[in-house]
């Protein structure tokens, strides 16, 4: 099975 | 004051259609460069990037950078109302809470304006790392967009397999699996139709069609997207918008449990 990743862990908060 | 005028309602029409699946409402950030878009959509799994230089503008002014929070529905109803050959002018004042979206006729004869309400939304400016792609895909959009729609009939997931040879879509389910492989052309006479891949290593990452298709709206903006991927991080989507900028998506990838 796969999950979704979400994209927050890539990106840093400005 | 914010004033930005378009010779065509139509690319304004084609950039909505093209963020508003993904999107219920953004802040379009204005400023002398020009304007700018950064969201993600509500699952936080992918996220949109618009650039419009103010040079691709007939006329573009702005005084004072503004940040305009805006429904895409309501922005939608409003664009639904002109012609895709009327210029369209969008307006503000600074600090105000309103934007006034005007359309005039080629002959001047049918003026139109419309006036919108501003949101304040709680925005979230991310920042993107640099990243070195090891594949970078150009191919027609309007391929990209078949393959998409096509592969999404087997599987929820789409997976993407890049070599020097070519670029591989596969899609697996009920049914059983789907491949479809695209070579790099040779010589094309037209740019438009040429399948370009510039490799520093294979990748092989899987992606959910739903956002792919989401993002394949964006094809009548370009004749060519461009797909960078690299292990691991979000694949990112690009459309070029001829003389004006470009929409950019970014999209994680699923990874195995």
């Amino acid at each position: 099975a796969q999950t979704q990743v979400r994209l927050d862990s890539f990106f840093t908060a400005l | 004051m914010f004033e930005a005028r378009l010779g065509q309602a139509t690319i304004l029409k084609k950039i909505l259609d093209a963020i508003k699946d993904l999107l219920n409402e953004a802040t379009f950030d204005c400023s002398d460069s020009g304007i700018q878009l950064q969201a993600m959509d509500n699952s936080h799994v992918s996220l949109v990037s618009l650039t419009l230089r103010s040079d691709g503008f007939d006329k573009f002014r702005c005084d004072r950078n503004l940040s305009m929070g805006m429904n895409l529905g309501s922005m939608a109803k409003i664009l639904k109302c002109a012609n895709n050959e009327d210029n369209v002018t969008m307006k503000a004042q600074d600090n105000a809470d309103t934007v006034t979206i005007m359309f005039e006729s080629a002959n001047q004869e049918k003026v139109s304006d419309y006036e919108m309400k501003l949101m304040n939304l709680d925005q979230e400016h991310l920042g993107i790392p640099e990243t070195d792609f090891s594949c970078v895909v150009r191919m027609p959009a309007m391929e990209f967009a078949r393959i998409c729609r096509d592969l999404a009939q087997f599987s929820e997931s789409v997976v993407i397999c890049c070599t020097k040879e070519g670029v591989k879509f596969s899609a697996s389910g009920d049914v059983g699996t789907a491949n479809i492989k695209l070579a790099q052309t040779g010589s094309v006479d037209k740019e438009e139709e040429a399948v370009i891949i510039e490799m520093q290593e294979p990748v092989t990452l899987t992606f959910a069609c739903r956002y792919l298709n989401a993002f394949t709206k964006a094809t009548p903006l370009s004749t060519q997207v461009q797909l960078s991927m690299c292990a691991d991080v979000p694949l990112v989507v690009e459309y070029a918008i001829k003389d004006l900028g470009h929409i950019r998506y970014y999209l994680a990838p699923k990874i195995e449990d």
